[in-house]
């Protein structure tokens, strides 16, 4: 089972073409395992970006020091699947 | 004991046996209406099943429904299913259900990624694509999305087996795609062809493989901006509604650009809720609701299919 303890979701904007291209060579960068969950689409439109906890330091500095503004929107990604599994649990009891 | 589609629970996630299990409660509850066929099989040989909606009559123009081509999606699924139950109940009850009906079919595969939903389920929440073995390389899957021959290949999806957009190595090498496509090529008469995702709170038309507006673009705009005004009235859900292209991303290869390219000129695609909090770990609190909206968009696109004859 794949568990994704210290995973984060991130929310990142992009203003520019640039930043775009930037956001989507990551996808292609395999060793940083990052999986996108909503793609880069154009300037100000938000991309969603899971990133495997070994690789949060990378990506975050990445972002960073290229101007590129995110937040982070799920901070613990194993605690929601957790959450989900005890919700599904529930009705099947 | 006889089992009964109202001891279902709408408002949870379900695994793809519950469901499996509860598809042959609808079809026994609503005999006359719902039957289920199966299409083909999966990579690792499950069951692609569709339900089948009808009143009766031979070969009449339909509507094709998909959910959860992308596994991890779940709240598709869901949708699909309580959608499914909706079509049933709503037969004699809803006049516009009732005067689709009365016309034409409704195919709805809850399940189009029945390898993808069990690994979610089993192995690893977040699997998106199928499950089949790409020679020459560890990873696994193909992208279901990005399979189809619209486009194939170019720009828009992957050609590296470890991304989430890998394309296949040609179109329609998935067998749960390769199934839909030989479905609908042998009907011959499908006139909507609706595949739902999520989340980003879309309703999408082609083309999604070039910038190049659809030649039924102006039309297929204005049935979006109503569906869109129909789902957001209820619980003020906030879609935006375009091409693919120019509304997300360059995306080849997908499902509705095939569709459309097949002469279905219905076909649209949509990407229900989040918000932008949970992403695919949507609270099963929410299904209902995303369900209920999403309804009411349906509800025009195939009343204007039954509408405009082509």
């Amino acid at each position: 089972e794949q568990l994704f303890v210290g995973d984060q979701v991130l929310r990142i904007t992009a203003s520019n073409e640039e930043q775009i291209a930037l956001l989507r060579a990551l996808d292609e960068q395999t060793e940083l395992q990052v999986d996108f969950w909503r793609h880069p689409a154009s300037p100000g439109h938000p991309a969603d970006l899971r990133v495997p906890f070994p690789s949060l330091q990378a990506v975050k500095t990445l972002l960073e020091s290229n101007g590129i503004s995110y937040s982070i929107m799920i901070q613990d990604l194993q605690k929601l699947v957790d959450e989900e599994k005890k919700a599904m649990a529930k009705p099947s009891k | 004991t006889k089992r009964s589609g109202s001891t279902f629970n709408f408002a949870s996630y379900h695994t793809i046996d519950e469901i499996y299990d509860w598809m042959d409660t609808l079809v026994a509850d609503h005999p006359d209406l719902v039957s289920k066929l199966q299409i083909g099989q999966s990579y690792e040989n499950r069951s692609l099943y569709v339900l089948k909606f009808s009143t009766g009559g031979s070969n009449r123009s339909a509507i094709w429904l998909d959910t959860g081509i992308h596994s991890r999606e779940w709240i598709t699924q869901a949708t699909g299913a309580w959608t499914a139950n909706k079509i049933a109940e709503e037969y004699g009850q809803d006049p516009s259900v009732t005067a689709v009906l009365d016309s034409m079919d409704i195919f709805l595969e809850i399940i189009a990624n029945p390898d993808g939903f069990a690994y979610t389920h089993s192995s690893n929440r977040m699997w998106r694509k199928t499950r089949s073995r790409n020679s020459g390389s560890l990873c696994v899957g193909v992208d279901p999305n990005r399979n189809w021959n619209a486009g194939f290949g170019v720009a828009g999806a992957s050609r590296n087996p470890c991304s989430e957009t890998y394309h296949g190595p040609y179109a329609n090498s998935e067998p749960e795609v390769k199934a839909i496509v030989d479905f609908v090529n042998n009907h011959g008469n499908i006139k909507a062809f609706i595949s739902i995702h999520s989340y980003s709170q879309l309703l999408l038309y082609p083309y999604g493989y070039t910038r190049t507006p659809a030649p039924d673009q102006r039309e297929l705009h204005e049935i979006s901006k109503k569906a869109v005004a129909a789902l957001s009235s209820l619980y003020g859900t906030s879609y935006q509604y375009g091409s693919i292209y120019t509304t997300i991303y360059q995306a080849s290869g997908s499902s509705v650009d095939w569709s459309y390219n097949q002469g279905i000129k219905y076909s649209f695609t949509f990407e229900l809720r989040d918000t932008g909090r949970y992403g695919f770990l949507l609270p099963a609190s929410q299904i209902i609701p995303t369900a209920q909206e999403t309804w009411l968009a349906l509800k025009v696109i195939m009343q204007h299919t039954l509408n405009h004859p082509y």
